[in-house]
């Protein structure tokens, strides 16, 4: 469950100051599958960094789960984005020096309840990356991959500890039409299996497997989107 | 005018060696303008760095403009690329230290022949930035910048020099609907204007854009389009 209202992200002070996000009223329900789309520039990544408790606003207020998370110090953010988040970022930000088995693995390192050992982690993760096609390519490193297959490494990553929240930033701006299908595929079975899932895309096509679309514009909500929520 | 026989390119060796190309054979005429598509892994960035002689195929044949570029030395590699091709990269590749104006700036730093003085660089990078949609950003370093917006950054820097050669490996994978037709119209002109243009896309409509589709696979070319060059 997430609540958000009034929300502001100011970037910069004075003359070159960039109002990111001016004011955001959202709801969104647990179980939902939201897309949120906008035009380049209108503070999508913004909004999905604070939902993701990656950066604090500037200005308003986000409930998760009914918790003020401007209230949460470090420790409780960096547990909830382990246990709770799983985030596939725009620029998939993996690790370079590590290969696209161990990166997967990696949240699987900070999840302090039932962690799994050595041999169930590396299970998962290959588990994780046979499901993006990418099964033959897990001792690759991050520049012995296609664009595409880092997003895959990425979206693997995201989903290998089936979080109950699922934030994905444009996961298939890479991919051919036939493997975006097969993404959009494994996000519903999480779905259908109850996780709640934000999905930043520009396409159209994709954005209708959501319930609802969300659509930003300078920073804004400028339509809310049918659905159980709003 | 791009002639490519039976190009090949391995990566790694023995037991975990890719065949990223598989024996390419292709002709591009001189103002052409080609939409290069195929499932994410199927070779298009191989394909793209080694027409864009950022790379060397380890078999096969590249004739550029008549002559073959596996004769050309370090020097005359740098100078086809600063003076005759245009590279939009599918990972940007901006310089993260430096603004958007800066960058776009770099390659007009490169001509040898009738190389613009400071001011006139920096009045060329503004109405390149201006054209994508940045006028707003120029001071802006590419982490202060939208992930499509970073996109549009590199589209005006490798357009800023006005080479006959674009190549463009997914430019509108961040973007926007609009925002791609926007970029669009920028390629149609600078191919109107005698440009030969070569753009990796996953997108079908923005394909149709193109004179010519070439789809690749498993790294052969599979379909080799209508068109004047096939
Ligand atoms: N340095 C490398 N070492 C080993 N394999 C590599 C290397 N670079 C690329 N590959 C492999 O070569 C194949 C082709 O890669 P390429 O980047 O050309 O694909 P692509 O068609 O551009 O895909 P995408 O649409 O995902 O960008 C991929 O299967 C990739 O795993
Ligand atoms: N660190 C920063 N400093 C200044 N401005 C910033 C910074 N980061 C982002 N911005 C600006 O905030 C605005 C919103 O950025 P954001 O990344 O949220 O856009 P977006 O909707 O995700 O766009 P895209 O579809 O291109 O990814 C943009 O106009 C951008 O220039
Ligand atoms: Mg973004
Ligand atoms: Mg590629």
């Amino acid at each position: 469950l997430i609540e958000v209202a009034a929300l502001e992200k100011v970037y910069g002070a004075g003359k070159s100051a960039v109002q990111a996000l001016r004011g955001i009223d959202l709801t969104i329900r647990r179980g939902e599958f939201v897309a949120i789309m906008g035009p380049s520039g209108s503070g999508k990544s913004t909004l999905m960094n604070i939902l993701g408790c990656l950066d604090q606003p500037t200005g308003g207020r986000y409930r998760l789960d009914g918790e003020d998370v401007s209230t949460l110090d470090v420790y409780d953010l960096a547990d909830i984005r382990n246990a709770k988040i799983g985030f596939v970022f725009q620029s998939f930000n993996l690790l370079p020096r590590l290969s696209a088995l161990k990166n997967v693995m990696l949240p699987m390192l900070y999840t302090w309840e039932n962690k799994p050992n050595a041999d169930e982690r590396e299970a998962r993760a290959i588990a994780a990356l046979e499901a993006v096609g990418l099964g033959d390519r897990v001792d690759h490193r991050p520049n012995e991959l296609s664009g595409g297959q880092q997003q895959r490494v990425a979206i693997a990553r995201a989903l290998v500890n089936r979080p109950p929240l699922i934030l994905a930033d444009e996961p298939t701006g890479n991919l051919d039409t036939q493997s975006g299908e097969e993404i959009m595929s494994i996000l519903h079975r999480l779905h259908t299996e109850g996780a709640t899932v934000l999905m930043v895309t520009h396409s159209p096509d994709l954005a209708t497997h959501a319930e609802r679309i969300i659509r930003l514009r300078d920073g804004v909500v400028q339509t809310n989107g049918a659905g159980p929520g709003g």
